[in-house]
């Protein structure tokens, strides 16, 4: 899931920071 | 909420709650170019549109009961479908015929041609021109905007048993609003509308991928992660 990094950070969870 | 005496499912209601505010747009102010300026506003929009998009898709009954590996493939098939109900409900009696993307970037023709977005226009006004026909309520457009995400097609899917629960449950909901409105055709022709949403939703896509990689538009990381998953 390296790819689709964001997507999957951001579906984990909905408070740690992303990089966007 | 019903104009029929109360209806049980609360799957509408709950999405009309849900509902995120419209963004404005963040004038790009990187470079003199008018065309590209207005190109670049419009990708940190649907960047920014695309965080919140993500986050109300959690907040769809039954979404984050998906596997995590459901919910990227739904996401990562279905998000410009979701993303452009909102792009034409919002542009519906926009004056010239505008694409209305926020109150703050609303593009006529001439300006989409000028930014490499003639393709889109066309098709996006095609679609704005059938929920105009159709005169969709907030209802209605917040169940296609699920729906359209639901029915996405992601393949392989992990738990079909899990998906198709969620996509009855959202077709359930549907077909119980049209019917406490005394309706019931309308759930049939919103289904129909469905297919040249994925067709706008497409061609959106390839104008993204083209104006990034023909002509080096630099795009944010999340839109071009998505924008490469199709």
């Amino acid at each position: 899931k390296e790819k689709h990094k964001i997507l999957h950070q951001l579906l984990q969870s909905s408070t740690s920071p992303v990089d966007l | 909420y019903s104009p029929c005496g109360g209806t049980r499912n609360k799957v509408i209601p709950h999405l009309l709650l849900t509902e995120p505010a419209p963004l404005a747009a963040n004038q790009d102010e990187s470079t003199n170019d008018s065309s590209l300026r207005t190109l670049l506003t419009l990708c940190d929009l649907l960047n920014r549109e695309l965080l919140v998009l993500i986050g109300w898709a959690k907040q769809i009954p039954g979404f984050s009961g998906l596997s995590l590996v459901d919910q990227m493939s739904l996401l990562q098939s279905g998000w410009m479908e979701a993303l452009l109900v909102g792009v034409a409900w919002r542009s519906q009696g926009a004056a010239r015929e505008e694409l209305v993307f926020a109150r703050n970037l609303r593009l006529d023709e001439g300006q989409c041609q000028a930014a490499g977005l003639a393709d889109l226009y066309e098709v996006l006004r095609h679609l704005t021109a059938k929920y105009e026909v159709m005169k969709l309520s907030p209802e209605e457009v917040v169940t296609l905007k699920a729906m359209a995400l639901a029915n996405s097609d992601a393949d392989p899917v992990d738990c079909p048993d899990s998906v198709q629960r969620f996509q009855d449950e959202l077709h359930e909901a549907l077909q119980e609003y049209e019917s406490s409105r005394r309706e019931q055709q309308r759930a049939g022709r919103l289904l129909m509308s469905l297919p040249l949403l994925r067709q706008t939703a497409d061609r959106a896509v390839q104008t993204f991928l083209r104006l990034h990689h023909h002509h080096r538009v630099p795009l944010h990381k999340l839109l071009l992660e998505m924008l490469d998953a199709k």
